[in-house]
């Protein structure tokens, strides 16, 4: 099935890889979210990596668009540096978006989050959108594999304590009902106030 | 299919991310070559990236091991960096290595080479240790799996002509008849003088 097998390639070639105290530095992804505290002077949401999967499989370049007009770009997280598979010193590193909020006496406030778009479902889509043969295929079962893909990563990441506490999944429907994408930053939001 | 899938993910997330004109140095695969040969006062022997396809699956974290004694890690070509789904300035770079070989007059030198595992194959051999209820399933497709692999990559880089120059699949079996793994270096020091 192929929304599962994306989803352990995506635990086992890269959450399992970023989370846990690895990299040269062998630091904890909850670790370089407090050292970027630290040297940015701002306040994390959470110790979390926030997981975009959204349900027609589009993934923006950056999180922030004109769609999105309440998220901005931030700066990223130390890098993670790793030899795997022949690739000298591989980088991986991650993302923090800035979200404006109205809080309670009206004054505006910025939330920070750690997130990013699933990779595997950004790859998947160019895939169906190229491939002549399988396309008819994969439009017809896509709701199934993003389906997949979610329960299957939940699944897997619930069975490494090391790494279930330290990732968000957010599986979302993203269009609107005229078929226009919602803004990134209010699913977000919704999400931070739901965990608070 | 899965070795299929796992191709078509690695061209469309990968290869045809870092071989054209991309990142925010819009450069060519084969000018980062060019310019690695210009700053380490070196010559590759091909402008192409060699990707070797371990039908065992085994793929070392980098190609120098104690089983490759003729190989050498060499540095990386400059980086190239691009915001992919979300990640900010996402970063991939490619690794030289140098191998020890024989020149007609007996005297050593060193052939250098980009090359690197199909990092894929590592991720599903991992998937396929680590998961209880497939494992019986791919054990036993594990041949298959990793054929499909290499066809239909071969196939795909045929169909994107700015690519399939500057690729260089190798298939290889990876080991000899007691079990041991062979030595990388001469794997694909044959290759080169096939090339040549
Ligand atoms: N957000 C994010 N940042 C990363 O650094 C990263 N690295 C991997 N992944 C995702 O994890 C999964 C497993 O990765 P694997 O390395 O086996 O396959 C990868 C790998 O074979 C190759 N690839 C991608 N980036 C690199 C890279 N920088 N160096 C070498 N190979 C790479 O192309 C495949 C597809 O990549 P993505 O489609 O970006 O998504 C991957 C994949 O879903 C990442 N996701």
């Amino acid at each position: 099935d192929y929304g599962s097998g994306m989803a352990h390639s995506f635990f086992h070639g890269y959450l399992k890889l970023i989370i846990p105290h690895t990299g040269t530095s062998e630091k904890h992804l909850e670790e370089l979210m407090k050292d970027y505290e630290d040297r940015h002077h701002v306040k994390l949401e959470f110790y979390k990596l926030f997981i975009l999967i959204p349900k027609s499989l589009y993934c923006s370049t950056s999180l922030k668009t004109d769609k999105s007009p309440s998220i901005e770009e931030s700066s990223s997280l130390e890098e993670k540096v790793m030899t795997v598979a022949g690739v000298q010193n591989r980088v991986y590193k991650n993302s923090v978006y800035k979200i404006k909020s109205e809080s309670e006496n009206g004054r505006k406030q910025y939330k920070y989050v750690a997130a990013e778009y699933a990779t595997p479902l950004k790859t998947f889509k160019d895939v169906v959108g190229c491939n002549g043969a399988h396309s008819s295929y994969y439009a017809k079962h896509k709701n199934d594999i993003v389906l997949q893909f979610y329960l299957t990563l939940q699944k897997v990441l619930k069975e490494h304590e090391n790494c279930t506490d330290f990732c968000e999944l957010i599986f979302y429907d993203d269009k609107d009902e005229n078929g226009d994408i919602k803004d990134v930053g209010q699913i977000l939001l919704q999400r931070i106030r739901k965990l608070q």
